[in-house]
C-alpha cells in the first residue's frame, strides 16, 4: 500500500495536486493534501473521507492509464 | 465524460505500429490493435487505416524513458499514455507488461489499446466507472461494447454514425412531424460565410430545443447553428414561425419540461415547440417572482438543474420546487462564476455539456466540473463568428480567431516535440 509519501507522488502524478518544482522541498498544507485525496477519491468512485484509507491505498496501485485524470491541474481549473 | 479540448478535424485516420511487443506475433497485434479503433468507428463516421510513413497515430511498444519526458514503470503500475490530437494523438505502451490477447491473464491489449484511442480522438478520463474511459485497468472482457458515457463522450466530438447515403442538406425543423432524430448528424453548410451574423455576431439569445436544435434570435430574426456553422436558408423571421413571439428577445431557456420559456422587458412567453403553450405574454413578477425584468442572459445549467437568470452584474437562481423559488441570498455577483464577465448577451448549454456565455462579439467555454472557464488555447473569450458561425474571417477586433495558436507554450506540446512526432497541426482543431 502506498505510505503518505508515495500518495503525494500519485496525486501529483494525476493531476490531483500541482507537481513540485525541480529540487526544492514542497511544504503543503494538510487541507490541500485532504483536498486532493478527496477529489481522487470521488474520481474514483470511493467514499470520500479525504484520508488515506485502505479503500484509497488499494486504488492507487491498481495498474492504469499513465494519462492524467485532471488535465490542467496547477491553473485555475481546478481551483474548486 | 470530459473532452480535453482538442479534436481530429479530419475523419479518416491513419495509424502505423513502429514498435511492436517481443512476445506476441506482429499479426496478432495488427489485428487486436485494429480491433481497438473498431470500437469508435462503431458509433461514429470515423475510419482507421494502417499506412506506412506519416501518419496521424504513432504506436509504439516501449521500456521506461523513451523520449516524450513520461517514463513507464515496468511491470503494473502505469500501462500505457496516449496524446490528445492537438499533441498529436501517439499512443504509448509500455513493453514491460505481460501484454495478452483473448485472455484473463496478463495484461489484455485491446481493452487498453480502445482506452488509449479514446485518448488520441480527444477523450480525456471520465469518472463513471463502467466506462471504458475511466482511468483504471478494467481487465479481460469476452463480451466487451462501449459505456453509454463513452459513445456521448465521443459522439459529442465526432457526431453520431451516419448511413451512408450522399450529403444531408434537409432542414425540417419548421414541419410538424418531420422530425427523424437524425438531426445533429453534422451538416456542412454550401456557403457558411454568406450570412449577416458575421458582420455582426453580437446577438440576443440562444437556446436548445427540446428537439435537440440550437437557435440564435437577435434582433426580428432567427437561425439554426449546425454543428460548425449555421444552416442553410437562414436567417428567418421569428414571427413567421414562433407565432405570437415578438422580435429583441432578452433571454430564453429550454426546460426539462421540453418547454422553451422566452423573456422581454417585464413579460414571458412559454412555447411548446414552436406553439405558444398558453396564454401568453404574462409579467415576470407573477411566474418568475423574485426575478427582475429586462434581462440579460437565462440558462437551466447542469450542475444542479436549477434556473439561472443573469443581469448587470448580478445573477439569480430560481428553483420552482422550492418557496421562495429565489433565495433570500440573492442576487449574487457573476464574479461568483469564474472567469464569465458582467453585462452578458446570452448563455445556454451546449450538447457537449459545456455552459457558453456570450458577451458581445465573443464567447466564454464554462467548464461545470471545474466551475471555470476553461483555461486552454485558443483563451477565452473566441470569436462567436468564427467558432459558431462559421465566418471565415471574423471582424477586426475580435480574438481567438487562431486554432493553432499558443500551442507551444505549454508542457505537454513541449513533451511532443522532444519526441518528435510527425504531427501534421492542419489536420486537428480546438473546438469552440
Amino acid at each position: 500500500a502506498p505510505s503518505d509519501s508515495n500518495a503525494l507522488l500519485y496525486l501529483s502524478q494525476f493531476g490531483y495536486l500541482a507537481p513540485s518544482k525541480g529540487n526544492s522541498s514542497h511544504l503543503m498544507d494538510e487541507k490541500t493534501y485532504r483536498k486532493a485525496i478527496e477529489d481522487f477519491q470521488a474520481f474514483a468512485g470511493l467514499e470520500v473521507t479525504g484520508e488515506l484509507d485502505s479503500d484509497t491505498q488499494k486504488t492507487m496501485v491498481l495498474p492504469r492509464c499513465g494519462v492524467k485524470d485532471k488535465v490542467g491541474t496547477g491553473d485555475n481549473r481546478a481551483k474548486r | 465524460y470530459a473532452l480535453q479540448g482538442s479534436r481530429w478535424k479530419v475523419k479518416d485516420l491513419t495509424y502505423k505500429i513502429s514498435k511492436y511487443p517481443s512476445k506476441l506475433k506482429r499479426a496478432e497485434v495488427d489485428k487486436e490493435i485494429q480491433r481497438a479503433f473498431d470500437v469508435w468507428t462503431g458509433y461514429t463516421d470515423l475510419t482507421f487505416t494502417p499506412k506506412s510513413g506519416q501518419v496521424h497515430i504513432e504506436i509504439r511498444f516501449e521500456y521506461g524513458e523513451h523520449g516524450d519526458g513520461d517514463p513507464f514503470d515496468g511491470p503494473g503500475g502505469t500501462l500505457a499514455h496516449a496524446y490528445f490530437p492537438v499533441f498529436g494523438g501517439d499512443a504509448h505502451f509500455d513493453a514491460s507488461e505481460a501484454w495478452s490477447i483473448n485472455s484473463y491473464k496478463g495484461t489484455n491489449l485491446f481493452q487498453v489499446a480502445a482506452h488509449e484511442f479514446g485518448h488520441s480522438l480527444g477523450l480525456s478520463h471520465s469518472d463513471v466507472r463502467q466506462a471504458l474511459m475511466a482511468p483504471f485497468y478494467r481487465g479481460y472482457d469476452p463480451v466487451f461494447d462501449l459505456d453509454t458515457d463513452d459513445i456521448e463522450g465521443i459522439q459529442a466530438l465526432y457526431g453520431k454514425k451516419t448511413m451512408k447515403t450522399g450529403p444531408r442538406f434537409g432542414d425540417d425543423d419548421d414541419q410538424d412531424g418531420g422530425f427523424d432524430g437524425s438531426h445533429d448528424v453534422p451538416s456542412k453548410t454550401p456557403s457558411s460565410a454568406d450570412h449577416s451574423l458575421c458582420d455582426d455576431p453580437k446577438f440576443d439569445t440562444i437556446f436548445n430545443s427540446a428537439e435537440g436544435y440550437t437557435y440564435v434570435f437577435k434582433g426580428e430574426k432567427y437561425w439554426k447553428l449546425t454543428e460548425n456553422s449555421v444552416a442553410p436558408g437562414y436567417p428567418k423571421l421569428i414571427s413567421d414561425n414562433w407565432i405570437g413571439l415578438p422580435g429583441n428577445i432578452d433571454a430564453s431557456f429550454t426546460y426539462k419540461n421540453g418547454k422553451t420559456y422566452f423573456f422581454k422587458g417585464s413579460k414571458y412567453w412559454r412555447y411548446k415547440g414552436k406553439r405558444v403553450d398558453g396564454l401568453y405574454p404574462k409579467e415576470i413578477s407573477e411566474g418568475f417572482t423574485g426575478i427582475p425584468d429586462d434581462l440579460d442572459a437565462s440558462m437551466v445549467w447542469s450542475g444542479n438543474g436549477k434556473i439561472y437568470f443573469f443581469k448587470g452584474s448580478k445573477f439569480w437562481r430560481f428553483d420552482p420546487s422550492q418557496r421562495p423559488p429565489v433565495k433570500s441570498t440573492y442576487p449574487k455577483p457573476i464574479s461568483n462564476w469564474d472567469g464569465v464577465p458582467n453585462n452578458l448577451n446570452a448563455v445556454f448549454q451546449w450538447t457537449n455539456g459545456y455552459t457558453y456565455f456570450f458577451k458581445d462579439n465573443a464567447y466564454y467555454r464554462f467548464n461545470d466540473r471545474a466551475f471555470a472557464v476553461d483555461a486552454t488555447t485558443p483563451a477565452f473569450p473566441r470569436s462567436s463568428a468564427y467558432w459558431w458561425f462559421g465566418c471565415k474571417e471574423a471582424p477586426s477586433g475580435t480574438i481567438g480567431t487562431s486554432k493553432s495558436s499558443g500551442l507551444l507554450i505549454d508542457e505537454e506540446s513541449s513533451r511532443d516535440n522532444q519526441f518528435g512526432s510527425a504531427h501534421n497541426d492542419s489536420d486537428t482543431e480546438h473546438y469552440r
